[in-house]
């Protein structure tokens, strides 16, 4: 039971690194996207 | 016996398995559960069962951004893709346009706003993820050699447009000077030009010329005078530009004297250049006499030096 409860909060920091990184990568896409359409209008 | 010994309800539980991430003291509230009756084995399992439901929570979230960004990637590259179609079929406007936009950026920093993920963000134009590759704008350029008196010292290419001198350099390459001319017609035409004397032979001006007239050739043209002719170097394209209805004719008129000759004989001078079959020549000979303003160049160019001459 230790091993498993340790093993979630593993698997739960993981997810959130993860978490995070989609959503820095995100905000860089949507930068990009509004650059682009900024130089179009 | 009173009920209330049994239970005690003045402990202000709280068995929210949040509140285990909070700060409350993991010790305190493992005694809250055993003042309940609670062991340690279900706290445990509520434990897990908080991390187990946290860890799906934030799988669920992962599983939306990604989804968010495969579509947002996806936008993003359907635009660029119609950005670059666009810029390769109309790469003179885009290049005005785009100067245009880098100096209005410049003045007003326009921001779109885009909502990410509940929070609304907003970005300034980043003009250097936006660069268009240079290796994409192709510009027809075209070169012409001019063969000059020794005495002119001037670097003056007559081909019948005005041009307007803006500046002049010394290459490393070439020991006389490179001037450069745009089109009178500039902004709206984009044609440049840059003359400078051959290393080889100094007499000769080497004329290139970059882009394309977007206006009509000058009615009143200039015909090169007795102290210029025209010329082409090799492999790339000349025209000889005496108007611009009349088709493109490429002459060589320094490499040898008896073409000269030739010349004087017949009004269709025979080029020697292998790579232009004879046939087209003739083609070409016979499509500008029958070009009105061909003719008319002509009589104005022979009756010019006529005049010079006496």
């Amino acid at each position: 039971e230790e091993e498993s409860t340790s093993d979630l909060e593993e698997e739960l920091k993981r997810v959130t690194a993860e978490n995070k990184k989609l959503s820095e990568m995100l905000s860089v896409v949507c930068e990009n996207y509004n650059t682009l359409r900024n130089h179009l209008m | 016996m009173d009920c209330s010994s049994w239970i005690n309800t003045s402990l202000d539980l709280n068995i929210n398995p949040h509140r285990l991430h909070e700060d409350v003291p993991k010790k305190e509230v493992e005694n809250n559960f055993f003042s309940l009756g609670m062991n340690k084995s279900s706290l445990k399992e509520e434990a897990s069962g908080a991390l187990v439901e946290e860890l799906k929570r934030v799988t669920a979230e992962n599983k939306k951004l990604t989804e968010m960004l495969t579509e947002m990637c996806e936008n993003y590259n359907a635009l660029r893709s119609n950005l670059m179609e666009y810029m390769r079929k109309n790469p003179e406007k885009e290049l005005s346009s785009s100067k245009k936009r880098k100096s209005e950026s410049s003045n007003n920093n326009n921001s779109i706003p885009m909502v990410v993920n509940g929070n609304s963000e907003s970005s300034s134009t980043d003009e250097e993820s936006c660069k268009k590759p240079k290796e994409e704008i192709k510009t027809k350029v075209s070169r012409v050699s001019v063969r000059t008196e020794a005495s002119d010292t001037s670097l003056i290419v007559k081909d019948g447009y005005q041009w307007r001198k803006y500046g002049q350099k010394v290459t490393r390459d070439n020991p006389s000077p490179r001037a450069y001319f745009k089109c009178s017609f500039a902004p709206s035409c984009p044609v440049k030009k840059k003359v400078q004397r051959s290393v080889d032979d100094q007499s000769v001006l080497v004329a290139t010329y970059e882009g394309e007239h977007n206006h009509p050739h000058p009615s009143q043209m200039e015909v090169t005078t007795s102290s210029n002719r025209c010329v082409t170097l090799g492999s790339v394209p000349c025209s000889a530009s005496l108007s611009s209805s009349a088709p493109t004719v490429t002459l060589d008129w320094t490499k040898s004297k008896s073409s000269t000759k030739s010349e004087s004989k017949n009004i269709i001078p025979k080029i020697d250049s292998p790579e232009v079959p004879q046939v087209l020549v003739e083609q070409m000979a016979t499509s500008l006499t029958k070009d009105p303003n061909f003719r008319a160049a002509l009589v104005a160019a022979i009756s010019g030096k006529m005049l010079h001459n006496n």
